[in-house]
């Protein structure tokens, strides 16, 4: 099991925090409402009311021997990029960022974080492909940057084959198999020659960049 | 192409709005912030300044001709108890809801809405399954005769390339990774060339039966 380091226990930080427990893990947590902290306390390894920016505080509360790192402090962009610096000194070096703006994110990816997550814009994406009738019906991580999800057939993509269309190659991911609902009959590992209809679903594995590309597809 | 009304122009409000035109469909926006309604006007089809809890103001925006709406109004969990209603009165019967807690999310499964997303919650469970590094799997049913299942490589493929192995045609199998172990690296759709070690493993996909086959070869 892994020992995590979470900075801010907004609904993002607060839910992070409980789940990497529940997943068996040890999470310290720091935040400066005092309500929070008391919340949280008994549910995780550790929680402190601290200030994340200042660097002696992380260290006396073990943020240097923490494997990862996440950093969620809401609105206060100032605090999430000194926090990251005091981690980044403390040799942390598995570090995710929850951002409030695509400028915020560019910062972080400028800091070399680990990753950027920015829930209400990555969800949003997710919500409009499904109400288009698109959907990702599910959505299963399988290793650290592998998952495998469920979608609807992009409109471009109706009545070809997947040979015709190249998927693997070109999208560089793998169809496991295709779900038809009207028959609610599962293809597995079907070939190039099934021709995709609109009322198809697609189990589909890749990466997660390759999975985003593949919700974009119109 | 359908026809959305957006209520509420967060981060999440903005990015569906915007994401949806970007899909080729018509969107009707309202938020109270003037900026808000200026910055989005060009790009989607009509956004006015207005208070979406007042059924005449949704109507005389075209509220009661769209096929779905968003209602994003961020901390305001009254004004978007007031929408939905609102919605409901227009008869607009698929209502997506973006919720700021749990409670919130009860209330608008009281409401009977289609759905509600809790961006900072989803997210989070999200991204905590990938820092954990969890491969869930060990063995994982997708379908009522589909799975997913994670197995070492047979001793008589070690040193081969899959193309070599010809294993979707022979075993019916779909490769969707190699997790190599020593480097803790995963590939994700491995292609042809790709020669096993004894020291991978892969996730492979079939039906029951081609995952029961390919566990006794030796
Ligand atoms: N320097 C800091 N050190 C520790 N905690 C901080 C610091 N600055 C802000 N925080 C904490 O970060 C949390 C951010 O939560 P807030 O609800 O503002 O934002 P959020 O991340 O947008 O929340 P949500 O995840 O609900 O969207 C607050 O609880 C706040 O106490
Ligand atoms: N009655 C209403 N009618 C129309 N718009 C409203 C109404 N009440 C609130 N809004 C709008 O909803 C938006 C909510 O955005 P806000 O940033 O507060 O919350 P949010 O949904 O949490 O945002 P985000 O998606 O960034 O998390 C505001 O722009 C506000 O003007």
């Amino acid at each position: 099991n892994k020992r995590f380091f979470v900075v801010g226990l907004g609904n993002f930080g607060y839910a992070i925090a409980e789940r990497l427990t529940e997943l068996g893990h040890e999470v310290i947590a720091v935040d400066l409402d005092p309500e929070t902290i008391d919340r949280i306390g008994p549910l995780i390894t550790r929680a402190a009311v601290a200030d994340a920016t200042d660097l002696e505080t992380l260290r006396k509360l073990g943020g240097d021997t923490v494997d990862a790192a996440v950093v969620s402090t809401g609105d206060d962009i100032t605090a999430s990029i000194l926090a990251v610096l005091a981690l980044h000194d403390l040799k942390i070096r598995e570090i995710y960022v929850k951002v409030i703006s695509r400028d915020h994110g560019r910062v972080m990816e400028k800091l070399g974080v680990s990753e950027t997550v920015f829930p209400e814009r990555d969800t949003a994406l997710g919500l409009a492909a499904k109400i288009c009738g698109r959907s990702l019906l599910k959505y299963l991580p399988l290793g650290t940057n592998f998952s495998i999800q469920e979608m609807g057939i992009p409109n471009s993509w109706v009545s070809k084959t997947i040979g015709e269309l190249g998927i693997r190659q070109a999208y560089d991911i793998t169809i496991l198999a295709i779900h038809d609902i009207l028959t609610d009959k599962f293809y597995a590992t079907p070939g190039p020659d099934y021709r995709l209809k609109d009322s198809d679903t697609l189990f589909v594995a890749g990466t997660d960049q390759a999975l985003k590309r593949i919700a974009l597809i119109d």
